[in-house]
């Protein structure tokens, strides 16, 4: 990741097997890792990603630093197992990436190839998850579900089935 | 779709009695569809009756009971249909210390019982030492994050230094 | 207070002078405390009582108690300054009680005489608080605030003035 | 009318700036009427910028620079019209250990400057510390409310009884 909301630098985050806790300071940084994830898993309302418009995500800039104009998320899947859906199933690991420059909107790509925001949405449905899935709990939301009507509540069954 | 809807809400109902039950301790919850007879259109009710007291609308739960609740739907749904990934963002901030310690038991079970990774942003001195591993995020620079590899002993210092 | 929610059996609770911690495991009644003094200083909305009807703030019961049939919450105020409003100025401490019955309503009382809601909510705003003082910040509420729009933000401010 | 809400405006304004670079150890912020010439029609805008940060719409602070500047305002309205009680429910779940410090330390100047009687319901055993006394609730009867009286070394066993 780069140039995305605080993390102006390159960052890469592996994510190990069983339980990582993420800590550090007020204001340091931490949710916007998670919204890294969903952002590149094809989330595409700004609210969601605490912003006005989706430029909010391009680094605005810091008391050293200058704002950027473009800011880009990868995630790598490792497919060792070829459990991947058919059409992106010849390699060892999967890149999907979404790209981001001012004014200019969004750019996915899966291993390098530009695709469309739905193809990389499908893409995490079929893998069971994705910037909606109940399993990625914002900061905040957990009391959302105990307040959501009935009717919205549905909609979570919805993902599980 | 109707067959497939009936069945994850038995298999959700299932598991989320199962968890209310283990994180509260005893109690018990259950799921029921309202509304309207066809699932397709029907909305979730959740009935919770927290240890030793009576059965009462969800809004009337407090904070640390409403969090408990929420988390054991969660994970109901996560059990029935088992993501690659889960991140939770400082759940555990208005649970007191005993359902801290209830929280992370759950969360080791959940480790064993499936292949998911889980991310767990936290405060909590109690969490941090339960989690495998630490990951710490800090602004040096002023604005400007960056990720550092933190042991257990580190946390306690990044938790000093906060 | 007796009655009110968790709170069946008579309690009464001392606030001293300077910072005083309330503690105690999850559910155990402590939000319960500051939405009885709300309550008795007028507050007419269920839904901010946690409630579907007002009826909710009368214990329900619980595995050993049956349910109650009314709840009564009282504040005595010290008046030794007699710096109260001219009209409950004589006696050295003030009383305001509130006593709600299943189905019938509630009865506001000021040292003992039957006043209407509307006094008890005037008498408050004249000592600078009241039901929905910013000084009394509910759980989870602090970020409202924030998320509030700014026409809404100002009748914070309209209580300062 | 008018009058007044512009003065009450510049009194908060005031403790607003200095209340906000007290609680973040700097920074700056201010308050501003917005959408209407006419004080009585216009709305209450909100701008803040944490130490070495850039001025951003509010939305994108963090939970607990959110929970600071609201803590700000909220504390800058009461010292312009300071109320007999407060009451705070569990406000500081959103802080790391060093902003409740910075916090803790703000409630301390606020019984110097104002005769308020405050109650703070909280599950931190920092904020605990700092208190001047402490009345515990317990349901050692499920499902019905007591109030203890507890001093502080009796505060960690209620902590590790929870
Ligand atoms: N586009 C952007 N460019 C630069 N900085 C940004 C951008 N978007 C958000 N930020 C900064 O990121 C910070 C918030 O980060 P984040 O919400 O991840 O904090 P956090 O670690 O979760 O803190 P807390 O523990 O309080 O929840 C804010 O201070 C904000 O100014
Ligand atoms: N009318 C009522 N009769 C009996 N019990 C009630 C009534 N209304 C609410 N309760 C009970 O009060 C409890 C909630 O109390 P409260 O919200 O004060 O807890 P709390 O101490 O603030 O907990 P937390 O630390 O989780 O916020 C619930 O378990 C609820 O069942
Ligand atoms: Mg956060
Ligand atoms: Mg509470």
């Amino acid at each position: 990741m780069s140039g995305f909301k605080s993390f102006v630098d390159p960052t890469e985050v592996h994510v190990e097997p069983g339980l990582t806790g993420i800590v550090g300071p007020n204001g340091c940084g931490k949710s916007n890792l998670l919204e890294a994830l969903r952002w590149a898993m094809g989330e595409n309302s700004a609210k969601s990603m605490r912003g006005t418009g989706m430029d909010d995500v391009i680094f605005a800039g810091s008391g050293g630093r200058s704002a950027r104009s473009m800011a880009e998320v990868t995630i790598f899947i490792d497919n060792k197992e070829r459990s991947a859906p058919s059409a992106y199933n010849e390699s060892d690991s999967i890149e999907i990436s979404r790209r981001i420059e001012r004014e200019a909107g969004s750019v996915y790509r899966i291993n390098g190839r530009e695709v469309r925001a739905r193809d990389v949405q499908l893409f995490f449905a079929d893998a069971s998850t994705g910037a909606h899935s109940p399993a990625l709990v914002r900061q905040g939301q957990i009391g959302q579900i105990i307040a959501a009507k009935p009717l919205q509540r549905r909609a979570i069954l919805e993902e599980a089935a | 779709g109707r067959e497939r809807l009936l069945a994850a809400f038995d298999t959700v109902n299932g598991h989320f009695k199962r968890l209310f039950t283990t994180l509260f301790g005893g109690g018990e919850a259950e799921l029921t569809l309202t509304e309207s007879e066809d699932p397709l259109e029907a909305g979730l009710e959740i009935l919770a009756k927290p240890p030793g007291k009576k059965l009462s609308t969800l809004s009337l739960l407090s904070g640390g009971e409403q969090t408990l609740t929420a988390l054991s739907l969660i994970f109901a749904i996560f059990l029935s249909n088992p993501s690659p990934i889960c991140v939770l963002d400082e759940v555990d901030a208005p649970l007191d210390d005993a359902n801290i310690e209830r929280f992370c038991n759950l969360m080791d079970e959940m480790t064993k019982l499936t292949e998911t990774r889980f991310l767990m942003i936290t405060h909590h001195a109690f969490t941090m030492a339960r989690m495998d591993r630490l990951l710490g995020v800090t602004m040096q620079e002023r604005g400007v994050s960056q990720l550092v590899s933190v042991d257990l002993a580190g946390a306690e210092r990044v938790l000093a230094a906060e």
